[in-house]
């Protein structure tokens, strides 16, 4: 672990009252190399070395800490208010029905978190809708139909012929019609660098105006997190980040790599494949994660 | 990277960078690394031009694991795919079944994954796609089951290749790598050197997990071979390196796409250009 690492790095050091150049400079490879090893991204792992340097230069070692125990609990606070700290709710205020978009990458758990939401919502006594918008994907209406069936919310029949964008209009409507509130808008997963289904993913927004553009990303993604974060902002303007397959052994650097990067809020983790597995986020303990 | 004069710190970084940022991670990165500062030390390598081919050369090395791909030696030559959720085993099991039938073979897909929602209709319709059989035992919820029965029936209609698809699973979870396990002994009750190849998916946006998982679904199934999809995105699947050195498992094809062409044999050379 990570204060095991460092315990014995330190230990080389002893007798040294204060946090220096010197004996951080062994210190933070060691954690550099952590956050590297959990897949934070190599530009945002050096940043986040450079602030903490900046941070616990000239510290005094307090008397109850260990110089090794004092940059962890230096580091974990950084994390900790590098991934916290802005709205986590969902904003659901406007008049009905509201919309929630879900974008990602193929296969990172849209059409279940979207299941998944549903029910959070029911639970929270609205009366919310799923709309199948991904008309590429084998039997992907038939999922979600059935995961809205699981859960117990109404499911817009969609017809695989009309075109996402429409579909979405036509869902909007229905949902109104139906009383539904809000509308949760599942669409096909699809690369940010393809360019024809990035523009529909960004006329969905411009023609639904969805109060929450969520992306959804596996837990488990590598040094892509970046690029992949980026790009989806720089279409849609997410306005927060839900991290599937949390409950696995990963340890979730894309977290940090996606909050550095877009600045918005992760604001639910999956824990698991069942409608239930849903969870709000919580940056202190993602925090102690990454770290190992 | 290549506009220097010497072999620096400076450039010794920014090819850390490099292979980092293509997820080949901290200790295969360093082994790389170590072995260009080696070489250095030694005056064998002074030349920045020829750093980059070195270090491919090395890559490729770790790459370079002899293993029976897919060779048909059996009938039926039963493939059993299995991963983590949503790496692309369905779809690649409906793309491997595509090329298959176009070779002239006679393809049975079975639908193993019993569990999620609409998974057997996701592939009926590849079979239908690549004009594949099917088996799919709609009310059964026991994957064991299912598989016995189509080995049995694959036996008996004289097919050629047997394509298995697996429910995604984490391989924390111990109960469903139990179940992967007897699926594997049912296999074995009908065809003893059962199955021929079990391939593990790996998604190419993967980070450092992917060993992970590689070692525990290795450990539980001797994985026989490796499919890495999604390649068609901008991550480079660096994760392959250390696998294949440590676990010594070929890579047999890349996923490069959503649609049935989307498949090729993993070709080491392109896949280390594409590295640099
Ligand atoms: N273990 C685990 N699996 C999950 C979680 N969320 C989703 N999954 C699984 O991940 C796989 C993919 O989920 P989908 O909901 O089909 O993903 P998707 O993003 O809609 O996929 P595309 O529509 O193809 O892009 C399924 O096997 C899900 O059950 C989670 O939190 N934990
Ligand atoms: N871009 C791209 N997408 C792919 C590739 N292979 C699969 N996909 C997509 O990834 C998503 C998940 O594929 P599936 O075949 O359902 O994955 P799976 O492993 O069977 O998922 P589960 O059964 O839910 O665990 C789908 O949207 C596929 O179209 C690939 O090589 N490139
Ligand atoms: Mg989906
Ligand atoms: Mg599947």
């Amino acid at each position: 672990s990570l204060s095991e690492r460092l315990n014995l790095t330190f230990k080389k050091l002893k007798g040294q009252g204060k946090l220096s150049e010197a004996n951080m400079k062994e210190g933070l490879r060691e954690v550099r190399l952590a956050l590297l090893e959990a897949d934070v991204h190599y530009k945002v792992a050096k940043d986040f070395i450079d602030r903490v340097k900046e941070r616990s230069l000239g510290q005094e070692v307090l008397a109850s800490l260990t110089p090794a125990q004092q940059v962890i609990k230096i580091v974990q606070e950084e994390l900790t208010g590098l991934m916290g700290g802005s709205r986590q709710d969902l904003n659901l205020a406007g008049r009905p029905p509201v919309a929630i978009m879900l974008a990602g990458l193929q296969g990172s758990g849209k059409t279940t978190t979207a299941g998944k939401l549903a029910l959070y919502l029911k639970e929270k006594n609205f009366r919310p809708g799923l709309v199948p918008a991904d008309v590429y994907r084998p039997a992907a209406i038939d999922q979600l139909q059935k995961v809205g069936g699981v859960a117990g919310v109404e499911v817009y029949p969609s017809d695989p012929k009309i075109n996402p964008v429409a579909l979405c209009l036509s869902a909007m409507e229905w949902g109104k019609q139906n009383g539904l509130n809000p509308l949760i808008l599942d669409t096909a997963g699809r690369l940010h660098i393809d360019q024809a289904l990035m523009t529909e993913l960004k006329q969905i927004k411009e023609q639904v105006r969805p109060n929450e553009i969520l992306l959804v990303a596996d837990a488990m993604t590598g040094q892509d997190a970046v690029n992949v974060a980026q790009k989806f902002n720089e279409w849609l303007e997410l306005s927060g980040v839900i991290l599937t397959k949390m409950e696995g052994d990963a340890r979730g650097g894309a977290a940090l790599s996606i909050k550095s990067v877009i600045q918005k809020p992760i604001k639910f983790i999956g824990v698991g494949e069942k409608l239930e597995a849903l969870e709000p986020f919580h940056p202190d303990r993602m925090a102690s994660r990454i770290l190992g | 990277v290549l506009g220097k004069k010497e072999i620096d710190e400076d450039l010794l970084e920014e090819l850390e960078e490099i292979l980092i940022t293509s997820d080949l991670g901290v200790m295969t990165t360093q082994a790389l690394i170590d072995s260009v500062q080696q070489k250095v030390k030694r005056k064998e390598l002074d030349n920045p031009e020829r750093l980059k081919e070195f270090l491919q050369q090395e890559i490729h090395r770790f790459l370079d694991v002899p293993g029976k791909l897919i060779d048909f030696s059996q009938k039926p030559f039963i493939i059993l795919v299995i991963g983590v959720n949503g790496v692309g085993k369905t779809t690649t099991i409906g793309k491997l079944a595509g090329r298959f039938q176009r070779e002239g073979k006679k393809v049975l897909m079975v639908a193993g994954d019993t569990f999620r929602a609409a998974a057997g209709e996701q592939l009926e319709i590849w079979a239908e796609r690549s004009g594949a059989e099917i088996i799919r035992q709609k009310e059964v919820s026991d994957p064991s089951a299912v598989v016995f029965d189509a080995v049995k029936a694959a036996k008996a209609r004289e097919m050629d290749i047997v394509l298995i698809d697996t429910a995604g699973r984490l391989h924390t979870r111990v109960n469903l790598m139990e179940e992967l396990k007897k699926i594997r002994r049912v296999i074995q009750k009908e065809i003893p050197d059962g199955p021929h190849k079990t391939l593990l998916i790996l998604d190419a946006t993967m980070g450092q997990n992917a060993i992970s998982q590689a070692r525990i679904f290795h450990e539980a199934m001797e994985i026989n071979g490796i499919i890495l999809t999604k390649l068609d995105g901008t991550a480079k699947g660096g994760i392959i390196v250390g696998i294949c050195n440590e676990l010594k498992i070929p890579i047999e094809y890349i996923g490069i796409g959503e649609k049935a062409d989307d498949l090729q044999p993993f070709n080491p050379d392109e896949f280390v250009r594409a590295l640099f």
